[in-house]
């Protein structure tokens, strides 16, 4: 592990840390890192979910969690949906504000989620991150020991090259890759059952044999987990039966 | 015109600067500034693109300008592709490289892309902002006046509560927004011509009719332009009669 260099580790009685990441948005870090916290929570694992999007949160909807935490001792109190303790950025900030700030505001908040909430005893610690390779993502790496990181690409080019630049990050701080989950991958149209390559597919597959990097399966594009997550009824949850779940 | 707060104003010599922004990654910033720079150039105009996503660049691979810029009296001299000058951090950073910089290191670099390039006269700068409400969304706000701001969304609602964030920043920096384009709007099945809602429809231009604002168009999800994104071929230039070039 690495991390927490030369400090305290913010998280002691977190075992394993896992950020979820990518270069580029819009892949659907959001949508894998709420369902393998459901997941994980439904093996029956303490899990926890930290989501570091401060500008734009949106693990609140995906989860249906739309309350304000409670303050207690001076830390803050998780909400808890489908047995998952969860902090997000979206319980402070009104729908109509936006967060304006620069790089070192971004930093406090991500001690903020490890440091100074009452997450207990965790086995996991999913963290949603950002896209890019900046303020937040070099603070986690500095402040807390991770386990490894899972990375998520759509199969397309443009998304690949963008989201290698997350993996290239992780290499330079020393934090462990555990693999890349290749996301929307192709589409099968309900009417008539033709497979379309909207957005390509097999992209990740072949990233990951020439890199001899593990390849963490595929995730259909599909319009049933668009709306489950719009509706915060995560699909591993909602619908546990279906391809989309058995992906996740 | 606001910007330049009582500063100078670093490019005198173009007349409309148009940042194409969302709060939301993956929603196709990039691929519409593109298509609205080379259709922009296809009408006359002198157009110029700056690829202000400084972590993860996409405007090289979109246009399909791989060479690296010159230098001359200390100045950039941009790549010209399909009419269009441009300048992006693709072109400074060899592909196997992740930027990995704190907020300070963005706004010198919105600098240098507005003031230590040599753009000459221009009548529209598209500049390609990243997601977010950041370092860089700040500068380009305080460095410059901007015409206005286009902003993109697709239309479920967990994009479009992120993208609206980006309309709450203008509108706090007291820049005007020209309106909002939904992209990715509803999928035509190439087999059987079934209309599948992926992504959904109509969601912005509900919100639209909702905050009194232009809606700017409907782009549909379709392979072609995924398609012509990887290949560096901008889809208003390599198919100009089809029904996605002429929605841009
Ligand atoms: N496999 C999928 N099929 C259909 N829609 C998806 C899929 N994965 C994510 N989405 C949708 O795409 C949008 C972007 O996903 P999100 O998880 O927010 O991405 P990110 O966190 O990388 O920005 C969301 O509206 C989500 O519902
Ligand atoms: N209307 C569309 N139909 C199909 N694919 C699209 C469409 N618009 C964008 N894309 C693809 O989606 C991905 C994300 O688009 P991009 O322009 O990079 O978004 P952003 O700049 O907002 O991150 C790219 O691979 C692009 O080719
Ligand atoms: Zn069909």
């Amino acid at each position: 592990k690495t991390g927490s260099a030369g400090g305290v580790n913010l998280v002691p009685q977190v075992k394993n840390i896992i950020p979820i990441a990518s270069g580029k948005g819009g892949v659907g870090k959001s949508t894998v890192s709420a369902n393998l916290a459901v997941a994980l929570s439904q093996l029956g694992a303490r899990v926890g979910l930290a989501d570091m999007d401060v500008y734009g949160p949106s693990i609140p909807t995906l989860m249906g969690a739309l309350d304000a935490p409670a303050q207690e001792d001076g830390k803050i109190i998780p909400i808890v949906a489908y047995g998952v303790k969860i902090i997000s950025m979206g319980f402070f900030v009104p729908k109509d504000t936006a967060v304006i700030w620069r790089g070192p505001m971004l930093s406090k908040t991500v001690e903020q989620f490890l440091g100074a909430v009452q997450w207990g005893e965790l086995d996991y610690l999913v963290v949603d991150l950002p896209p890019g390779t900046g303020d937040v993502q070099l603070s986690l790496c500095q402040k807390v020991p991770l386990t490894g990181a899972a990375i998520v690409s759509t199969p397309q080019d443009v998304a690949l090259n963008v989201a290698e630049k997350a993996m290239i990050m992780f290499d330079k701080l020393r934090t462990p890759v555990l693999g890349i989950i290749e996301n929307m991958s192709g589409f099968v149209c309900t009417h008539c059952g033709q497979r379309e390559e909207i957005f390509g597919s097999g992209g990740v597959r072949r990233y990951c044999l020439d890199h001899d990097l593990p390849f963490l399966g595929e995730i259909p594009l599909s319009t049933d987990i668009r709306t489950s997550s719009d509706s915060g009824l995560p699909i591993v949850d909602s619908a546990p039966d279906s391809a989309s779940a058995k992906a996740f």
